[in-house]
């Protein structure tokens, strides 16, 4: 799993 | 940037402008619940920290202060501007049962255990409850205006959007955030009985009464 960070939503 | 997800945003914002305007125009926050407007502060505040960390992009930035800003707004109307209207005796959530169990679930499942990504998993937990104190003010005040049903199905339409959203992502870009998606599924469930109620009775010019 790709890691959302930096998370990109709002 | 997918289309879900630009609905979905937009949904959210004109979910706010609505609240924000009936507010503003009415000069009351009759059925409104400050503990809800208080939880959504908090949200948005936590999980925006990563304003002064990381560049998104200009829209990013630029959403993220504006939902920033217009929630502490909502919450200076209803408790200090409009404060005579506020309707304290119905609206009796006790927030420290959603705000204790969200926080430790984000400290024991998240990411990564920094300050940071910790507080980013708490403010996915408690959104995706944070409506609850609105949702059980109406439920015990058995009706809501037809401005307060606008702004829940607007609120409630966003994250249903953004479950596309994730679903799209998931197979166009092989990206997903399993912590987002849960709780996004529990908070656009927990809409489902208002959504039924919207489109049975405030779409046909009713008012929405809960049955007694």
């Amino acid at each position: 799993q790709k890691l959302q960070a930096p998370h990109d939503e709002l | 940037m997918n289309i879900f997800r630009l609905l979905g945003d937009l949904s959210h914002i004109l979910a706010i402008i609505i609240l924000l305007l009936k507010i503003w125009k009415t000069r009351s926050c009759a059925g409104i619940s400050g503990k809800s407007q208080i939880l959504f502060a908090t949200v948005y505040t936590m999980r925006y920290l990563d304003l002064v960390t990381t560049y998104i992009s200009a829209y990013n930035t630029f959403m993220k202060v504006i939902f920033i800003a217009t929630s502490y707004a909502t919450v200076f109307l209803i408790y200090v501007k409009c404060k005579a209207t506020y309707d304290h005796n119905h609206d009796t959530f006790r927030i420290e049962f959603l705000i204790l169990p969200t926080l430790v679930l984000a400290l024991l499942i998240n990411h990564e255990f920094t300050i940071m990504e910790v507080l980013w998993t708490f403010s996915i937990y408690l959104e995706s409850v944070a409506i609850l104190p609105q949702l059980f003010l109406v439920s015990k005040t058995g009706e809501a205006e037809s401005i307060t049903s606008h702004y829940l199905f607007a609120l409630g339409s966003y994250r249903g959007l953004y479950l596309l959203n994730w679903l799209y992502r998931f197979y166009a870009e092989d990206h997903y955030d399993l912590i987002a998606i849960i709780a996004g599924l529990v908070q656009t469930v927990l809409y489902c009985d208002f959504f039924y109620l919207y489109i049975t009775k405030v779409l046909k010019g009713k008012k929405l009464q809960l049955p007694a």
